[in-house]
């Protein structure tokens, strides 16, 4: 199966995101 | 029975779940598996970039915190004990830090697990950071300790995510070496 990547410029960016307060 | 978490709409997946624990020692007392068991305690599960946000950014920073402590981030359904099914075959590359780095190492350490940058399959079981006097210790732990392909790949892996200088010493342990 495929592999879920992010890289830890993505997840930072997720930190700004509404759903992640 | 804790409730399974799930993705909510939007949200970005992680490949696998995973679950925060926290445990301080009580000092004084020897830490016997019966006591370390009640001492951890489990602070949330979650399944995507975004829930993860959602616990870390509450969360106190390693470097922040005083006292016998650590911190555990494990998949779901593996606590962190040796005692484990998916850890008593396993083991962990341990690095002492000095004091100072262990709130960036930690967080560059968690994100690399979340995101699937060690690329060993389904080999990593969680990672601890533990604040200690006069230095931390972060340590990732793997299912089999036998594969040395897989503790390669994942010191290799370690070096590049937390950008150690090349002179860091890494060592690795047996989970049955640790117990004895």
């Amino acid at each position: 199966g495929t592999r879920i990547i992010y890289d830890r410029k993505f997840l930072l960016d997720c930190r700004n995101s509404p759903l992640a307060r | 029975r804790r409730k399974m978490a799930v993705p909510g709409a939007g949200e970005h997946p992680l490949q696998f779940n995973y679950s925060f624990w926290y445990s301080r020692r009580t000092p004084g007392r020897p830490a016997s598996t019966q006591s370390y068991e009640q001492n951890i305690k489990q602070i949330g599960t979650f399944a995507s970039v975004e829930q993860f946000w959602r616990f870390y950014s509450h969360m106190i920073r390693p470097g922040d915190l005083t006292g016998h402590s650590d911190f555990h981030l494990f998949k779901d359904g593996i606590k962190p004990m040796w005692e484990d099914d998916a850890n008593k075959m396993g083991g962990k590359w341990i690095i002492r830090l000095r004091k100072g780095l262990a709130s960036r190492c930690w967080e560059n350490l968690i994100l690399a697990i979340l995101g699937e940058q060690f690329m060993v399959g389904e080999e990593i079981c969680g990672a601890v950071v533990s604040v200690r006097f006069q230095e931390d210790i972060i340590s990732i732990w793997n299912k089999t300790a036998s594969d040395q392909a897989t503790t390669a790949r994942i010191r290799d892996t370690l070096r590049r995510v937390l950008n150690l200088p090349p002179n860091t010493i890494m060592e690795y342990k047996t989970h049955t070496d640790s117990i004895k």
